[in-house]
């Protein structure tokens, strides 16, 4: 893993510099407001914010992951995040955990002054954190290191932020390869007391921007909300299930329904036989058609090109559709 | 609406994600714009219900009637427009997807 730690930079739409607050924003849920930040973004049409890090392509999807509630071992403080809900069609662009750090920082309240408390910031001159992600054993696996990475905080940062980020995104993808999305991170201080787990509006939280090569395939908005949405199982069958009925149905409809040439506009006596690869195709009475076809349209093509070049549209005058209508 | 014209058009329709069932898990939006496409492609089919070349001739072919059961060509969305849900997934973590094809912005015969 990299050791290089990350600048400072809030969750979109944070508090810049300038904006700090004395006290901890009331948020009840870090990643909700987060998400919600990103929801207005994409639904008011601008263009949505760009993930941090060097990935500059946005995707599709975005989901927000918050740690599973844990226990951790003393002077380490482990957040196990559950991201099976990753599906394969997720082609994921950038993975980032946000984590808080303003309790790392000393809040000195001054209220000598006749216009009341002011509050001034204090940093502690050199904080290490070390940040380690790792997979988390589930049967017959063990834990292994995806990565880790030493995050100095330091009195050179000016404009010192209370949530911070870190780029996991080749971890992710490592973890994704693997099929290892249960993963742990590990958060502790090096040379300071330890890492106090904050309560779960500070928690860290992990955000993932993917592409969905699936998103366009029919009923995709339903096949996202399958599992645990019981009122939708129940009006409607699984997707995958559905699926596999529909397409067993136009099977037999294919074979039973068969109309005859007038009704179904297929070349009499035209026998087709399904290619993968060609597709359909016809058999020998239909290949015993294409001379002539080819020859009317050769022979056609030169009187249609000129007029073609001038509308690509059909158009037919009422002449013509007399014409028709007395054929 | 059907006292509108019955040429093929895009009607007004609003889904209320509570009235489908689906408000469980989806945070925002509540509701939004879907429309709908409805009304005739009947022979002659008006420009401005932007016919494909295909439509055209099946309506043609249906107003001659030289083949029996060619239905008129049906009133189907035709430019349709992409909609942001902010939902929960089965872990109870939150997902923004940006769903494609989801409000329809014109009709046409097809």
């Amino acid at each position: 893993g990299a050791v290089r730690g990350s600048r400072a930079r809030p969750p979109a739409g944070e508090d810049g510099p300038g904006q700090r607050r004395p006290e901890r924003p009331a948020a009840a849920d870090r990643v909700a407001e987060h998400m919600l930040r990103l929801y207005e973004q994409y639904r008011g049409g601008r263009d949505p914010p760009a993930p941090p890090g060097p990935w500059l392509r946005r995707g599709n999807t975005v989901r927000g992951f918050r740690p599973l509630p844990a226990g951790s071992p003393k002077g380490q403080e482990m957040y196990i995040f559950n991201l099976t809900s990753l599906t394969e069609s997720e082609n994921v662009l950038s993975a980032s955990v946000y984590y808080y750090i303003g309790d790392l920082l000393h809040v000195k309240w001054n209220c000598s002054q006749p216009s009341g408390c002011s509050h001034h910031w204090h940093r502690k001159p050199e904080i290490q954190i070390r940040l380690s992600v790792w997979t988390f054993p589930s049967a017959g696996n063990l834990t292994r290191s995806l990565g880790h990475f030493l995050i100095n905080v330091s009195s050179a940062y000016q404009d010192i932020l209370s949530w911070q980020w870190k780029d996991i995104t080749q971890l992710l993808h490592e973890a994704k390869q693997n099929n290892e999305l249960l993963i742990s991170v590990k958060m502790d201080l090096t040379g300071h007391p330890p890492w106090e787990r904050a309560s779960s509006s500070y928690e860290p939280y992990i955000l993932i921007y993917a592409n969905d090569s699936a998103i366009s395939e029919p009923e995709s908005v339903v096949s996202t909300l399958r599992g645990h949405h019981h009122p939708l199982a129940r009006v409607l069958p699984k997707p995958e299930g559905h699926r596999r009925s529909s397409v067993d149905n136009r099977r037999r409809k294919r074979s039973a329904n068969v109309l005859l040439p007038l009704q179904n506009n297929e070349l009499p006596g035209a026998k087709y036989q399904y290619g993968e690869e060609q597709g359909w195709e016809g058999t020998k009475p239909y290949k015993t058609f294409q001379p002539q076809l080819a020859d009317r349209a050769r022979s056609k093509k030169k009187q249609r090109k000129s007029h073609l070049q001038k509308t690509q549209t059909l158009q037919f005058d009422e002449q013509t559709l007399k014409k028709a209508r007395r054929k | 609406q059907w006292n509108e014209p019955r040429n093929c058009a895009r009607r007004y329709l609003k889904v209320d994600f509570a009235d489908i069932g689906w408000s469980e898990w989806i945070i925002s939006p509540k509701s939004f714009d879907a429309y709908y496409c409805s009304g005739e492609c009947q022979f002659p089919i008006p420009k401005a219900m932007k016919p494909s070349n295909h439509a055209t001739i099946q309506s043609i072919v249906r107003a001659v009637g030289v083949v029996p059961g060619i239905p008129e060509p049906c009133c189907v969305p035709d430019k349709m427009s992409s909609l942001s849900i902010l939902f929960f997934d089965e872990n109870k973590n939150v997902v923004l997807k940006v769903y494609p094809n989801m409000t329809v912005e014109s009709c046409a015969c097809r």
